[in-house]
């Protein structure tokens, strides 16, 4: 078992309901079948601690365990996530005003029994309420602190906890019969104290301004996207968090860069090492995480990338792995090159297939010169070119119209524009590309 | 292969981030994940689901993230929710 590091200290204990599942979603449930899979629920953990606990009516200030039914945002800073995934959660003892708090999803299906698709209350009651009590999640099996919904127990009139859970318990509060459980004292060692607050820094003036777009490389690294600019770089979540308005610089995240480093052509995660290969002119490194490797920088010619002109290529624009096919795509000075980096005899290699360079103006639809590309979401390419961005859906080439969207806005948390423009077609300046809200 | 399913993969390290098996992101103060922080905290993950550990995101681990839960994190570390509930508490 795992401890929070709280509990009550005390072992009388209110608690209240402030409101019960939504008959729509829980219809089996009455009000008298919820207050009695709570008290049962209740009962599981003063059967194993001298612990009692009372209700109390939650128009009187709700005691110590308040217990309610509420969907998404809650505010509480944990918001639920619909029918699935999270059920409940409950907040460790303590003084704050939300300790003991005990909320479940209003959006499942609560039952008795837990059949029918639907989720047993009791079992997941004695999970939270061994939160509120000042439990973690345990690993053990059987546990009913296993953070895994676990299904309906047989009986709840008989439910005992487990062992495990037991154990846990009486270490906070003892053993109901005499005896010394987990010691003298069952108060937990003092817990060290947090680190002093640290002071708010300002916003440096001189940083980059994010929402105006024009970066110099963006790149999809383990599951985040970079965007690079200047010397500096912001990185976004999969759900489209931004870590922080502020940048951080290049040379204190990435290390192995010259010194004086203020411009990044193009980065790219490889898919059969997951190194990551950074372009700055002529030259390229292989990053192990953060930290170039030895032997970096090399030159660019070992790509073996010719023009059409016949001269060596000597500058990588833009660089991405297209989900579609796994393939390397690197591009310069409106050409394009395609390598195939699956490992042979251990060995990447870093020579372009036959039949290349061709024309960036193949990719229909989105810039020719564009900054970067990444692959995202579900495969689909997102081109980059100042403060707009593309979407070729999964495999797409010849998407003939294809709206940008916004950078800052959709990115990088700007302030959307005030008023909504015409969006002109990349390739044809003078040709309009419309939808209905234009 | 990070790469050959983007979505899946930036899924799985959400959850493992949400549920305390990897470090809260932060530009400032924190590296980025590195492969094997992460095949770490997938192992240490499927220790404590009690399934197979492997290191991967193979289709039992996939099942384990998608079986509703609790939505407090298994390893409660500085980042636990009565922390972060006081320090939102301090800055209101």
């Amino acid at each position: 078992y795992a401890l929070s590091g709280l509990k009550w200290h005390k072992t009388e204990l209110t608690w209240s309901l402030h409101n019960f599942p939504s008959p729509s979603r829980s219809p089996t449930l009455t009000h008298e079948l919820v207050e009695g899979i709570l008290t049962h629920a209740f009962k599981a953990w003063s059967d194993a601690a001298p612990l009692s606990f009372r209700r109390q009516q939650s128009d009187s200030g709700g005691g110590d365990i308040r217990v309610s039914f509420f969907h998404f945002l809650h505010d509480d800073g944990y918001p639920f996530d619909g029918r699935g995934g999270t059920l409940a959660h409950a907040f460790f003892p303590g003084r704050d005003e939300v300790a003991g708090d005990t909320h479940f999803d209003d959006h499942e299906t609560w039952s008795y029994g837990g059949d029918g698709g639907s989720t047993d209350l009791f079992t997941v009651a004695v999970h939270e309420f061994g939160h509120a009590l000042g439990l973690s999640h345990s690993s053990t099996d059987p546990s009913i602190m296993r953070p895994y919904y676990q299904g309906p127990v047989e009986s709840i009139h008989n439910f005992q906890l487990d062992l495990d859970d037991r154990l846990a318990i009486q270490q906070l509060y003892g053993v109901k019969s005499d005896g010394l459980p987990g010691g003298v004292d069952p108060d937990l060692p003092v817990l060290p104290n947090p680190a002093p607050p640290k002071p708010t820094q300002p916003s440096e003036p001189s940083f980059p301004k994010r929402c105006q777009g024009g970066f110099d490389a963006v790149a999809n690294i383990r599951g985040e996207v970079f965007f690079f600019k200047g010397a500096y770089f912001w990185r976004t979540t999969r759900d489209g968090s931004l870590l922080s308005l502020n940048p951080a610089e290049i040379k204190n995240f990435w290390t192995g860069l010259p010194a004086g480093t203020d411009k990044i052509d193009a980065v790219y995660e490889r898919r059969s090492d997951s190194s990551i290969v950074f372009f700055i002119g002529s030259q390229y490194w292989v990053f192990k995480d953060t930290v170039a490797m030895s032997g970096y920088p090399r030159p660019l010619s070992e790509w073996g990338m010719i023009r059409k002109s016949g001269a060596v290529v000597d500058r990588v624009d833009a660089a991405f792995i297209w989900a579609h096919n796994g393939k390397t795509y690197l591009f310069s000075r409106g050409e394009f090159w395609r390598f195939d980096e699956s490992r042979k005899d251990g060995q990447v290699t870093t020579r372009p297939e036959a039949g290349y360079p061709r024309d960036n103006s193949l990719w229909a639809g989105v810039p020719s010169n564009m900054d970067d590309i990444i692959s995202w979401g579900g495969g689909d390419a997102y081109f980059f070119k100042d403060n707009l961005y593309w979407v070729l859906k999964s495999g797409g080439l010849n998407q003939d119209i294809v709206t940008p969207k916004s950078i800052a806005v959709d990115w990088l948390r700007c302030p959307a524009p005030p008023s909504t423009s015409t969006t002109a077609n990349p390739r044809l300046p003078g040709k309009c590309s419309c939808d209905l809200r234009d | 292969s990070t790469s050959s399913n983007p979505e899946q993969y930036s899924s799985a390290v959400d959850w493992l981030g949400r549920y305390g098996y990897l470090p809260p992101p932060d530009p400032r103060t924190s590296k980025l994940q590195t492969m094997e922080g992460i095949e770490r905290a997938i192992r240490v993950m499927q220790r404590f689901g009690g399934i197979q550990e492997t290191g991967v995101i193979d289709s039992e681990t996939l099942k384990l993230m998608s079986t509703p839960r609790c939505s407090l994190p298994d390893i409660v570390g500085s980042e636990d929710m009565l922390k972060r509930r006081r320090r939102r508490r301090r800055k209101r």
